[in-house]
């Protein structure tokens, strides 16, 4: 199964 | 009191264009140094990232006194832009504590001048720090082929491969009714280097991601004449244009992995 991630699951909240 | 003229009101223009459909509303961050800006898409998959330097030469004027954040409907922003001739020089301009912007146009020759406000906005978005960090893989290839790849390649399927090794970089796609690949090799021989595709491989990475997104970032290929790919095994692609004489911009897409 490939699933979509997410871009905020890899940067920080500045 | 912020004001800013750039030369050419075609790259803003062309900026706009490029982010409009997939980023609504955006804050633009001014400050002594240039203008940024950084949205997600409300997937919250992608990530657009703009700067443009104020010390570069497509600003005849900056100034800005106190940093400010214009949050603009990148919509509306376009069909204002529109109004604008591709060589006429535009102005932004705006208060300390704005609630408008203005946008000054001039023609050539001066003998026409037009000037449009627009109401800005409150947007409340988060700001993501971006580390830099030394990618496995940087392909620079010109952006028109970038391009043409994910369009051809977005009429099988949902997802592409890109397979970065060291003979250059493979771009797959396979879906229900058929699969298609496209082998770039780098050249050594072509005489202009905007034509010429290099691949800096520290370590071979084959990642997957949404065409969808990759497609809809192609819409700045008029930036610029190469695209630079940076990659990294499990983390985001960053799809950057420089933008002559301004910055560049970049954007992020998180890559699908297996769950």
């Amino acid at each position: 199964m490939i699933g979509q991630q997410k871009i905020s699951s890899f940067f920080r909240v500045a | 009191m912020f004001e800013a003229k750039m030369l050419q009101s075609s790259v803003l223009k062309k900026i706009i264009e490029s982010l409009k459909d997939l980023f609504a509303d955006a804050n633009f961050d001014c400050s002594s140094s240039g203008i940024t800006l950084q949205d997600m898409d409300s997937s919250h998959v992608a990530l657009c990232y703009l700067k443009l330097r104020s010390d570069e030469e497509g600003f005849e004027d900056y100034r800005c006194d106190r940093n400010i954040t214009l949050g603009v409907n990148l919509g509306l922003m376009s069909k204002i832009l529109k109004c604008a001739g591709n060589d006429d020089v535009v102005t932004l301009r705006a208060e300390d504590e704005p609630n408008i912007l203005t946008f000054i146009f001039d023609s050539k020759n001066s003998e026409r001048v037009s000037k449009y406000d627009i109401k800005l906005m409150e947007i409340d978005s988060e700001l993501l720090g971006i580390p830099d960090t030394d990618y496995s893989c940087v392909v620079k290839m010109p952006s028109h082929e970038f391009q043409r790849i994910c369009s051809n390649l977005s009429q099988l399927g949902d997802s592409v491969t890109i397979d970065c090794h060291k003979e250059g970089v493979d771009f797959k796609v396979a879906g229900e009714q058929g699969s298609g690949a496209i082998k770039l090799k780098q050249t050594t021989s072509v005489d202009k280097e905007e034509d010429q595709v290099t691949v800096q491989l520290n370590e071979p990475v084959t990642q997957s991601f949404a065409l969808k997104f990759l497609c809809a970032f192609t819409k700045a290929t008029s930036l610029s004449d190469t695209v630079n790919l940076s990659l990294t095994q499990d983390t985001p692609v960053v799809v950057e244009y420089p933008i002559a004489q301004h910055g560049y911009l970049r954007f992020y897409l998180a890559p699908k992995i297996e769950e």
